[in-house]
């Protein structure tokens, strides 16, 4: 494992970890889209179904049952813990998160890398996560609440697509028939999003800028 | 290989 690959997993796991313990240590999810967090848990359980099929390594299986450990505590903070789930922004976080996820069910269906139902369900993740975001950009524009989705959140996020994309040319030019178009696609189209969802963000902070006070 | 080839990443 390449150094870009592991960077790309401990960042992509700390902003996990980040956004449960601020849940669980503050016992508030404003600005945080339900939406969003259903759909990685989703990626996650779709992804990971070879858990039980195929062993690569410790730390595979490790980081796979931690990733869906933690967004499914995440959803479950913000769907049944009596006080996060009061101060979720109910109202606002009104993206049809079901309509993303027929057409990637269909996408994979109709690309993959093999039709069997655990590549269907791989490509389908890959699909999903690239779009998850969605709900979250359309939270943060309508509530500009900047103030749960801190810059360690956004810079993590931000890490992890970045160290990915390094990772797969690196091992592009190391490795002998290491070519994974679907992931290559989705991952670039999820990172450009990633990169509206984090010009979003600036701009939201810099309008709310004058208005916050120390915390 | 090539095709269903093992998924070593996350």
């Amino acid at each position: 494992m390449n150094m870009f690959r592991f960077l790309g997993d401990m960042t992509h796991l700390f902003s996990v970890l980040v956004l449960l313990l601020k849940i669980h240590t503050i016992k508030s999810c404003a600005g945080i889209s339900l939406k969003t967090q259903e759909l990685y848990a989703i990626v996650f359980a779709t992804r990971y179904l070879d858990l039980f099929t195929d062993y690569i390594s410790l730390y595979n299986t490790v980081m796979k049952l931690v990733y869906l450990g933690s967004s499914l505590s995440i959803v479950w903070y913000m769907r049944r813990h009596k006080l996060v789930r009061r101060s979720y922004d109910k109202d606002q976080d009104t993206f049809r998160h079901h309509f993303l996820i027929l057409p990637c069910l269909i996408l994979a269906l109709l690309i993959n890398e093999k039709f069997t139902f655990m590549e269907v369900m791989w490509a389908f993740s890959l699909y999903l996560e690239a779009v998850a975001i969605l709900p979250q950009l359309v939270l943060l524009q309508r509530t500009r609440n900047i103030d749960n989705l801190t810059g360690q959140y956004v810079f993590l996020l931000g890490a992890y697509r970045s160290f990915y994309i390094l990772n797969w040319i690196y091992r592009y030019f190391t490795e002998v028939h290491y070519v994974h178009w679907i992931t290559w696609i989705s991952g670039l189209v999820q990172t450009l999003l990633y990169g509206d969802f984090f010009y979003y963000y600036f701009h939201s902070w810099k309008n709310n800028e004058k208005l916050q006070l120390p915390a | 290989q090539g095709q269903g080839k093992l998924h070593d990443e996350l």
